[in-house]
């Protein structure tokens, strides 16, 4: 229902003769619905409409015989330059073994990811190792482990208790067989939980990962940005994975957490599957938020 | 919140932003302010309109749209074994809400049997199964692949002949627009039924408080599928308000059994609505 909201709202402006001031800001009210609908947060889509209304209020666009569409190219362009400029790739260009480090609140599908983006780094010529930093989950270690029989990829669990020392080990067994990246699975955990925000510090320290990435789920609300937010002051993560795409949710937590954390979105996940990993692309992100 | 002396719109404005914050929805804040709206008018009629008065109308709209009718019932767990089937989205929490399912009527005195129903997942029934183990009961399963149905018939099967009081169903996390997926959950209904026509007598859907708006379609699909009659909102212990829950109580007419509060067994409470809009409402 969300997506016609906005093809009639879209093909209404669209088809509009000159617009007023009023029409604009009228228009405008039913685009802050559509992207608080579409689960971009509050205070981002405030300053979003803000920024638009700018440009809308412009004498471009009263002046204009098409206005309607000046207008919709405007929220477009504001919505995919917000987004991020096209694909961002992953840094693993420092001295091998490269550590990835995946964090994110319980649930949002870090484990999957790293099976994922191991399959993915091994197609492009990479030797990933997936380290298993979950001692918390029961058979947490055993999912990366059976992810790992599937896909023919190393996994790394040896058995101790600190995931501090599981990762450093991890480093020196990528060191000892020849792996150069080397994937560090950890926990799921509440930005709000103190000791367990404190162990990705230290594992941060210990091992200065030049990417950390930040795994959310493609349908988070409203309070996306929180943990991101908490997740990046402890963290200064790198990047942002968005999953569970496939998902007919409009994924408006994209926006969210990339405009107030300023990270590239590096890729989404579009399935269960080892396999349904794709690259970011902002302006198809644009016209599924924007139906 | 609420710090004005009078009732005006920039406090309406106040908790709109509130309510939109924490995931009620556009539509829903406005039915919500609405309803307040006429709560405040009646209140004032008897001179008991101010403003901090509003903030305790605004809690019980909130809590009167989450009790409904359905609600008036508990459980119906009266069945010899009783079924409960588990369901919802990838990841929202429900193999860790079965354990504490499992925990609490377990030290309410029931004999209580798991079925490892989620046969996709890497270490999906190695997880149950180490809940079982840590809560001293046993867990149906099958190989890896196995139809997750066939699990279901077992452990329904195995429950008669043990005499067990409650049989909790896991099953594989799936998106509600994955068609084929929710045909799979629709089959383990049907096949359960060939054992006791009343089963599953329980159909619990497990919500993530981190959900936004596109909770109400999962709910609304999961329904129409699988005959949800409950639901559980896991993750409440982080910072997320899980207002999209409101609107499904209120227009699926479903409601919220329990919530998750950690990932612990004995994380588990009975919903309270009044608890639960007071902590939305901050
Ligand atoms: N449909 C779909 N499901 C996904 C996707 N990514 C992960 N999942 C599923 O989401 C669920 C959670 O995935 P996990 O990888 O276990 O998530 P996690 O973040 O490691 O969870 P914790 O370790 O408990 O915090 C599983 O059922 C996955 O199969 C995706 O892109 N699409
Ligand atoms: N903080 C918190 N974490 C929870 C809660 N419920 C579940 N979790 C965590 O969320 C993650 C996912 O939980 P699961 O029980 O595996 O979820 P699931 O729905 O069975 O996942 P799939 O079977 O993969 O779809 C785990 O890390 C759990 O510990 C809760 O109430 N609070
Ligand atoms: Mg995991
Ligand atoms: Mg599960």
């Amino acid at each position: 229902q969300l997506t016609q909201g906005f093809e009639n709202f879209f093909r209404h402006l669209r088809g509009h003769g000159k617009l007023t001031e009023d029409n604009i800001r009228e228009s405008l009210r039913e685009v802050r619905r559509i992207l608080l609908e579409a689960d971009v947060n509050f205070k981002v889509v405030k300053q979003f409409i803000q920024n638009v209304q700018e440009k809308a209020l412009g004498q471009e666009v009263l002046r204009s015989i098409t206005p309607g569409q000046l207008v919709i190219k405007i929220i477009h362009d504001e919505l995919v330059a917000l987004l991020g400029e096209g694909v961002s790739r992953l840094d693993l260009s420092s001295l091998p073994p490269v550590p990835v480090m995946v964090v994110g609140l319980q649930g949002s599908g870090k484990t999957t990811f790293i099976a994922k983006l191991g399959l993915h780094l091994r197609r492009k010529g990479k030797f990933p190792l997936l380290v298993a930093g979950d001692v918390y989950r029961p058979a947490a270690i055993d999912q990366l482990q059976q992810l790992g029989r599937q896909l023919d990829l190393p996994v790394w669990a040896p058995g101790v208790q600190d995931p501090v020392d599981i990762c450093r080990d991890g480093m020196a067994e990528a060191r000892r067989t020849g792996r150069d990246v080397v994937l560090l699975d950890t926990a799921g955990r509440l930005h709000i939980d103190e000791p367990m925000m404190q162990e990705l510090a230290r594992i941060r320290e210990a091992l200065k990962p030049p990417e950390i990435l930040y795994v959310a789920d493609g349908m988070a609300g409203q309070d996306a940005v929180r943990a991101a937010q908490e997740f990046q002051q402890r963290l200064d993560f790198s990047g942002i994975v968005l999953t569970k795409l496939d998902g007919d949710a409009k994924g408006g937590a994209a926006l969210s957490i990339r405009a107030v954390t300023g990270k590239p979105i590096r890729f989404i996940g579009t399935g269960e599957k080892t396999d349904a990993l794709e690259e970011f692309h902002p302006d198809r992100m644009a016209n599924r938020i924007l139906g | 919140l609420s710090s004005h002396p009078r009732i005006d719109e920039d406090l309406y404005a106040e908790l709109e932003e509130a309510l939109l914050t924490a995931d009620v929805g556009v539509q829903t804040a406005e039915d919500i302010l609405q309803a307040l709206r006429d709560k405040v008018r009646r209140a004032s009629a008897m001179s008991d309109d101010n403003a901090a008065n509003v903030r305790a109308l605004l809690g019980e709209v909130i809590a009167e749209m989450m009790a409904p009718a359905a609600r008036e019932n508990g459980l119906n767990l009266s069945a010899r074994p009783a079924v409960i089937l588990v369901v919802g989205v990838n990841g929202s929490g429900k193999t860790t809400t079965i354990a504490k399912l499992a925990r609490k009527f377990q030290q309410d005195g029931r004999r209580v049997l798991l079925a490892a129903g989620d046969t996709f997942r890497a270490a999906a029934s190695e997880q149950l199964s180490m809940w079982g183990d840590r809560l001293g009961l046993p867990v149906i399963s099958q190989g890896a692949g196995a139809d997750p149905a066939a699990v279901a018939f077992d452990a329904l099967q195995a429950a008669k002949a043990r005499g067990v009081d409650l049989l909790i169903i896991d099953t594989a996390g799936r998106l509600h627009n994955k068609a084929n997926l929710m045909q799979e959950l629709s089959k383990i209904g049907r096949v359960l039924k060939k054992l006791d026509a009343d089963a599953p007598h329980e159909v619990l859907l497990v919500l993530d408080a981190n959900t936004g708006q596109n909770m109400v379609q999962q709910a609304r699909v999961f329904q129409d599928i699988s005959g949800v009659t409950g639901l559980v909102v896991a993750k409440l212990d982080g910072t997320a308000k899980g207002g999209a829950v409101i609107s499904v109580c209120h227009e699926l007419n479903l409601p919220v059994r329990f919530i998750g509060l950690g990932e612990k067994m004995d994380d588990l409470d009975e919903f309270d609505p009044e608890a639960f809009a007071r902590v939305l409402l901050g």
